[in-house]
């Protein structure tokens, strides 16, 4: 059964199942170790190679596989690893298992634009306010619910190895509890790419900066060090607004939502063509909010919509027809155009509903009749559907101007 | 009484050629 449809066939709504989005998934690091080789680390030696995607390789608990930045010396350098989802995700959780001890400062950053602005999601420091300008302290209120938050845990220098950093994009934020109705934790959870700048490590701040040369680096000289990471993890789902129940990869491999309920786009984020008769909405718990079709009668295949007529009509239909064809016209190709009338033994839906007036071109008045009657205006002294007959005491004149004359 | 339908042959179109292209 199809989880977006229940079992009679109503539309609810559908949403992907929660993954670990970074599993497997591009990591770029401005640093990794291994080029040139030293001899704890060689790119071309997969033994000793600790490249950035084991960042996001199957997690083995046993046999843990690392990246490894490069050995770094003198003053704190920032090393960034950009983590590219391929589509946008509403984001639970980011964490980092470290492989070194854990950094005494980062930043997580994320994107919702594939990677051309970034905002930050969280802080990580001991000393929030020097390094990041934050206090380690604030609230989140209603009033700030997108603002990232500076903290002083998860910063120990123990565990020197396996440390974590886990960042909880949802926890300590007012409007959890009510998510469906919070377009901006909406907006908040959204990521296309995660970042994580590791701005200083421990021994910076412990031993002062002492400078020790050490081919190797590694943790055990004074002031060299490196960042670790075994595993990089970005808990979430992929993001189709509740239009879907699952991701697939199109024909250009791009990871993309399989939509439902008449809606499209990458994050099911739009209403199918012809289906715009409301306005595009996200599912909620409580209403799928399925992109319904415009009502055209079978006599077009585009329309637009309209939120003038949406309001008017008490929000239930604002779709307005496009090109009504089979001489039909109206929002809904409701009714005929001007020189057809309507053929009532037809449905409206009939293609043949509307008729030609067929107006006889000397005894009507004019070409077009009455769209409900098909009567054509006649001139005076004449009758019929067409107005192709003199009436009664009336007799066919030489005129065309005044076909039919009063019998004297 | 059904009356016939209006004969065009029995116009005289002289004055009307440009009604009678019309059409």
């Amino acid at each position: 059964p199809d989880p977006c449809y229940d079992e009679k066939g109503a539309p609810r709504r559908c949403i992907p199942e929660f993954v670990n989005a970074a599993f497997g998934k591009e990591v770029h690091a401005s640093s990794t170790c291994g080029k040139p080789p030293t001899r704890h680390c060689d790119a071309s030696d997969p033994r000793k190679a600790h490249p950035a995607s084991y960042l996001t390789d199957l997690n083995n608990v046993a046999n843990m596989t690392c990246w490894r930045s490069e050995t770094l010396h003198h003053s704190p350098q920032n090393v960034t690893i950009t983590l590219s989802l391929g589509k946008k995700f509403e984001v639970i959780y980011v964490s980092l298992q470290f492989c070194s001890p854990r950094p005494e400062s980062a930043a997580v950053f994320k994107s919702m634009d594939y990677g051309k602005t970034w905002v930050p999601y969280q802080y990580y420091s001991s000393q929030c306010r020097k390094i990041y300008g934050k206090s380690n302290k604030a609230a989140v209120t209603k009033q700030n619910e997108q603002e990232a938050l500076c903290t002083d845990g998860h910063t120990d220098l123990y565990p020197l190895t396996g440390g974590l950093i886990a960042f909880s994009t949802l926890e300590g934020r007012p409007s959890g509890q009510d998510f469906d109705n919070s377009p901006v934790l909406q907006d908040w959870v959204t990521a296309t790419d995660i970042r994580v700048i590791f701005s200083r490590p421990h021994l910076f701040r412990e031993l002062g900066g002492r400078d020790h040369e050490d081919e190797e680096g590694g943790m055990s000289s004074s002031s060299s060090y490196y960042y670790a990471v075994g595993e990089f993890q970005v808990g979430g789902r992929c993001k189709c607004n509740g239009h879907a129940s699952r991701c697939v990869k199109d024909k250009e491999g791009k990871l993309v939502c399989d939509c439902k309920h008449n809606t499209e786009g990458p994050e099911c984020d739009r209403c199918k063509p012809f289906h715009y008769d409301r306005p595009w909405q996200r599912a909620t718990a409580r209403e799928a909010n399925e992109c319904l079709a415009c009502n055209c009668n079978l006599h077009a295949r585009r329309c637009r919509f309209n939120m003038e007529l949406y309001k008017l009509s008490g929000r239930t239909s604002g779709g307005v027809c496009l090109n009504c064809r089979h001489n039909t016209a109206g929002r809904h190709c409701h009714y005929c155009k001007e020189g057809f009338y309507r053929d009532m033994s037809k449905s409206i839906t009939d293609r043949k509903a509307c008729k030609a007036c067929d107006c006889h071109p000397v005894g009507a008045a004019g070409k077009t009749c009455n769209q409900t009657t098909g009567q054509c205006p006649c001139k005076d002294g004449v009758t019929g559907l067409t107005c192709n007959r003199c009436a009664k005491g009336y007799q066919q004149s030489r005129s065309p101007v005044a076909p039919c004359i009063k019998i004297p | 009484d059904v009356m016939p339908t209006l004969d065009m042959t029995l116009f005289d179109w002289t004055d009307y050629e440009d009604l009678r292209l019309d059409m």
